[in-house]
């Protein structure tokens, strides 16, 4: 992004009181 | 005093969005709530964050479970405000009534996946929680393709809140019954201010609260005489600083180093920047503006009052004391090195320049004549001058002097996003131990007017934008440091 940011999709799990499951999320690689 | 009065008067508010976390840590304070101040204001910061940003997803405390052990869910942040994000839970939808204002520094705060890490189930807010009957479904819905934070973002939260001053540092600083010079103080304990945990960061371990220092001065046996003032201020010096470039100093009578004193290492102090001396420089007797350390809401006519030309090519004390011996000798004034200037205030100068003060000469602080008229700013004419209006050209020929050259100023002009109307919290800096709800309300150049909420515009402080006395909304909620919340006068209490 415009901050030299690297955004990297990730495979986020998520456990609810019905199950565990994993979604596809975007998370930056550097938190300035 | 003119503010410590008014303040205590003050009843701070409170919120149970705002005292939430306070109270899971066991410790309870009162402080000012800025989310319902906010409003929809421009604040300090809102769009500074790389990779926080307006509908990123977070894992936050539920605070509506109805279960009595600590449960998280999944919120969306709505908007940004310095440190604070207003967050709004998943399932909500456009429905803004339960937002809540949350300090995205404190430690409960997580990226999406953290409960599922360490085998936590994620609970919807009991209100919402007939909505749907299928809350998987939602959730890979309304998270695919969205961001959250990177998972490093709590350790290098708690990365950033580590200082390098420890209680019983030395320093040289400022001594404020006597402008011109400095004295040693130690940096000692924090005794304001909540004591104790929030969450992972102990408040006042070291005396150091998100860089600000308590300093006592050295030879003040009950601890009262303090000074308070940020890390990177430049008034706070390290040990030998002032003889170094031959600035006044306040000797200690006979007191030595105490078992675990030491000296504040010289790499911990704001640097300044080097300056070239060699062609055209300040000179004694020059004029320019200035404002007034004794009153940060003016601007006034100064006067140059010492510089030295060149640096002296070796700091050793040998070469200073010959130094001083040879200025002694050949009747020449002291005088500071290192690109340092002593300023008097024109028309208020004690006889023996006990309140001259020490600016460097990129200060921020200090102006060429006439930058005043140009940028539309009131100048303080000297006390008891006669030949109102002020103007600069009769007063250097009556003064017969000369103003010092435009081009020694700085001039640099950061990037530095600030706005009129923008919220922040900013030091009281007549009262330094405070920290207030603020509002820039002009800006000149690199120049901000700091107005202190609910307060009269004769205590607004003139401030660089990067001076280490503003923070963002927050701050002091995330250093533990008590906001002083905008005074309630007969009139703004509506």
């Amino acid at each position: 992004d415009a901050g030299g940011r690297k955004w990297e999709q990730k495979q986020v799990q998520i456990k609810t009181l019905e199950g565990e499951f994993s979604v596809t999320m975007w998370a930056s690689d550097d938190n300035k | 005093a003119r503010k410590s009065g008014g303040y205590q008067q003050n009843l701070p508010h409170s919120s149970s969005s705002q005292t939430w976390w306070l109270f899971n840590s066991g410790v309870s304070v009162d402080v000012f709530d800025w989310g319902r101040y906010l409003g929809d204001g421009e604040v300090l910061m809102g769009k500074s964050w790389g990779s926080v940003s307006e509908g990123v997803r977070v894992e936050v405390p539920n605070t509506d479970s109805g279960l009595p052990m600590k449960v998280y869910w999944i919120a969306s942040i709505i908007k940004l405000a310095g440190f604070k994000a207003l967050l709004r839970y998943e399932g909500f939808d456009s429905d803004s009534t339960r937002d809540f204002w949350l300090n995205l520094c404190v430690p409960d705060i997580h990226q999406v996946g953290w409960c599922a890490a360490g085998g936590k189930p994620l609970v919807p807010p009991q209100t919402i929680l007939h909505r749907f009957t299928n809350w998987k479904t939602f959730l890979v819905k309304r998270l695919t393709g969205s961001k959250t934070l990177p998972p490093d973002f709590s350790s290098k939260v708690k990365e950033s809140m580590q200082f390098p001053f420890k209680k019983q540092m030395r320093v040289e600083v400022v001594d404020k019954t006597h402008l011109c010079r400095t004295r040693v103080a130690l940096v000692e304990q924090v005794s304001v201010g909540p004591v104790g945990w929030i969450g992972r960061f102990r408040l006042h371990d070291d005396g150091v609260i998100g860089g600000r220092l308590r300093l006592i001065y050295e030879e003040c046996d009950d601890g009262t005489d303090d000074f308070w003032c940020h890390m990177y201020s430049p008034l706070i010096h390290s040990i030998g600083w002032s003889r170094s470039i031959g600035h006044r100093f306040k000797r200690s009578d006979g007191t030595r180093k105490l078992d675990g004193q030491m000296d504040a290492p010289g790499q911990l102090f704001a640097k300044v920047k080097e300056v070239d001396q060699t062609g055209l420089w300040f000179q004694d007797g020059m004029k320019l503006e200035a404002i007034d350390p004794l009153n940060l809401s003016a601007i006034c006519v100064a006067t140059v009052r010492k510089v030295r030309r060149r640096r002296s090519p070796s700091r050793s004390v040998g070469r200073l004391k010959l130094l001083r011996l040879t200025c002694s000798l050949r009747r020449l004034p002291q005088v500071l090195a290192d690109g340092y200037l002593m300023i008097g205030i024109d028309g208020s100068e004690a006889a023996d320049g006990s309140d001259w003060f020490c600016y460097h000469s990129t200060s921020p602080s200090i102006f060429p004549a006439g930058f005043c008229e140009i940028n539309n700013i009131e100048l303080t004419p000297p006390r008891g001058y006669a030949g109102l209006p002020f103007r600069w050209f009769e007063y250097l020929k009556e003064s017969k002097s000369v103003a010092a050259p435009v081009n020694l100023f700085n001039k640099e002009v950061p990037n530095h996003g600030f706005r009129p109307g923008m919220k922040l919290e900013a030091v009281d800096l007549m009262e330094p131990r405070l920290v207030c709800v603020a509002t820039v309300t002009r800006i000149v150049h690199r120049l901000l007017r700091i107005h202190f909420d609910g307060w009269e515009d004769e205590y607004d402080q003139w401030v660089d934008c990067e001076s280490p006395d503003l923070y963002p909304v927050g701050w002091c909620q995330l250093t533990g440091y008590q906001l002083q919340p905008p005074a309630v006068t007969a009139g703004s209490r509506d």
